[in-house]
């Protein structure tokens, strides 16, 4: 058999000041390796790399530890906008979305405007209205609110009243 | 942001990523993540990548693309060409950056400048591992 490979990534940042539990940490990792795993059952059967990425990061999308999906950003408006991109090297098809809010796993709609071929990318309410008409699941914007992200969003702003947002840490700037 | 990156038995490559973006970051800001050649990237016989970081500069670089050029005119290595990117060339801008990459060999790059990662990998033998700051953390082989 040839040889396969996968790798994923959850974020880079200064990690000193995440203020992360012993625990948080560990359940993060833990998160990492059944991702790798999801994407790995898709690789050592035979399957192809594009449903290997795309398995890993719908684990990472579901996970609260993650920027992405569940347990995302929120922008200055209290909102979320996601972005997603998948990509075929086989055939350089792709598909990405962009500041959708209502797609539970943004990947899948990027997948599914890559597999329709006609398009490679759409943003915001289009984009969601795209991935609902495709029978993707749709969900409360609040689905990808943690505390976590409205406590960041909270002193982010805090910072800016005070005139201090430069500041402010990187786990503050990022989450 | 996450992403992932593989290499499949019959030798194709593949990128994804998604992402909330930054918090407190303007609505309708658009980051590099969904942009094609940008944050995620993927030419067989080259590299698939998949980038974390502050993504308007990950845009001006086209740092997938650009990996994948290196690797494909210059020959460089996957090490090489994803570490100049993160090391070198986004290095001036005083910013967080990272990424995951594979080639069509199966070798693995995960360069960041920031203090850590959350990242992860399987090596063609099944080993897995992940890793948050810079202890590599193995897990189980597969």
């Amino acid at each position: 058999m040839k040889p396969i490979a996968l790798a994923i990534h959850g974020g880079c940042g200064v990690m000193a000041q995440t203020g992360l539990s012993q625990q948080e940490w560990e359940e993060a990792r833990a998160d990492l390796a059944s991702a790798l795993r999801a994407g790995w059952v898709v690789l050592s059967k035979g399957g192809r790399a594009l449903d290997a990425v795309q398995a890993a990061v719908i684990v990472l999308e579901d996970s609260p530890h993650f920027n992405a999906g569940h347990g995302a950003a929120l922008n200055a408006e209290g909102e979320h906008e996601l972005d997603s991109a998948i990509m075929d090297g086989a055939t350089l098809a792709a598909g990405s979305v962009s500041a959708v809010r209502r797609i539970r796993n943004p990947v899948k709609a990027a997948r599914a405007l890559l597999e329709d071929g006609s398009l490679l990318m759409l943003t915001g309410p289009a984009a969601d209205r795209y991935a609902e008409e495709h029978g993707l699941e749709i969900v409360s914007p609040d689905y990808f609110t943690t505390q976590r992200r409205t406590d960041t969003l909270k002193t982010m702003q805090a910072h800016e009243r005070a005139g201090t947002a430069a500041s402010a840490s990187e786990a503050e700037k990022h989450g | 942001t996450v992403g992932a990156v593989a290499l499949d038995s019959a030798g194709h490559l593949a990128a994804a990523t998604s992402t909330g973006g930054y918090t407190n970051k303007p609505a309708g800001r658009v980051g590099d993540s969904p942009i094609i050649g940008a944050g995620t990237y993927a030419r067989d016989g080259a590299c698939a990548v998949s980038g974390t970081g502050q993504g308007e500069f990950f845009i001006r670089h086209v740092v997938g693309h650009e990996i994948a050029s290196r690797i494909d005119y210059l020959d460089e290595s996957l090490e090489h060409a994803a570490g100049k990117l993160i090391h070198l060339d986004l290095a001036r801008y005083n910013i967080g950056a990272g990424l995951v990459a594979v080639d069509a060999k199966g070798n693995i790059a995960a360069p960041f400048n920031t203090d850590g990662m959350f990242r992860g990998w399987i090596t063609p033998d099944g080993d897995l591992s992940v890793a948050s700051h810079r202890e590599v953390f193995f897990v189980e082989r597969l």
